[in-house]
């Protein structure tokens, strides 16, 4: 049955990256009901994010949402940083795409915090460009341009061109 | 001005999505 789990997401991985998201979704339902199983918060975390990503492409983007909470929620509960922040990064992109920038800023504010006491730059840099235009699309151009001035920084910084 | 708005809130989500097209959780 453990087998059985690791091979349902291997199965997943594959049919998403050959960009069958529907088939990958069904593989990772069946991950995830054998992590259940055995109390694998780990493996129950890698497949809400797998799900989470799949739904992405599928366009279903609530469903996304809802995957990517619960990588959130398991992330804290496992104490992973690094993860906690990639799902806080995840979230507040799927909030973009559902055109909900409140929720976006929280996540990406969220994503920043943990990139900071990280010191992770290039994390930094896309929280503060990711937050530069939630502000824009709100209309609020003082924080934009405060987050924009902060990615130029760090893009200089790390020497990224684009 | 809504389209021009839109277009740019897609700039960082277009460039998070070419990452994650190529991303999974190995087990």
């Amino acid at each position: 049955r453990a087998a059985q789990g690791r091979t349902y997401g291997n199965l997943g991985n594959s049919h998403y990256l050959l960009g069958n998201f529907q088939d990958a979704v069904l593989a990772h339902e069946q991950r995830l009901l054998i992590a259940k199983e055995f109390g694998d918060r780990a493996a129950e975390r890698r497949a809400y994010c797998n799900l989470g990503n799949a739904y992405i492409f599928l366009g279903q983007f609530e469903a996304a949402a809802e995957h990517y909470k619960r990588t959130l929620q398991l992330a804290r509960q496992l104490k992973d940083r690094a993860v906690e922040a990639q799902a806080c990064y995840s979230l507040g992109n799927t909030y973009t795409l559902l055109q909900d920038y409140e929720r976006a800023i929280d996540s990406h504010l969220k994503h920043l915090i943990i990139a900071q006491d990280l010191k992770d730059r290039i994390g930094e840099g896309r929280a503060c460009w990711s937050l530069g235009n939630a502000y824009t699309a709100l209309g609020n151009h003082e924080q934009a341009m405060s987050f924009a001035e902060k990615h130029l920084e760090i893009s200089k910084e790390i020497g990224d061109r684009s | 001005k809504c389209f021009r708005m839109h277009a740019i809130q897609v700039d960082s989500v277009q460039r998070w999505m070419e990452d994650l097209r190529h991303m999974t959780e190995v087990e």
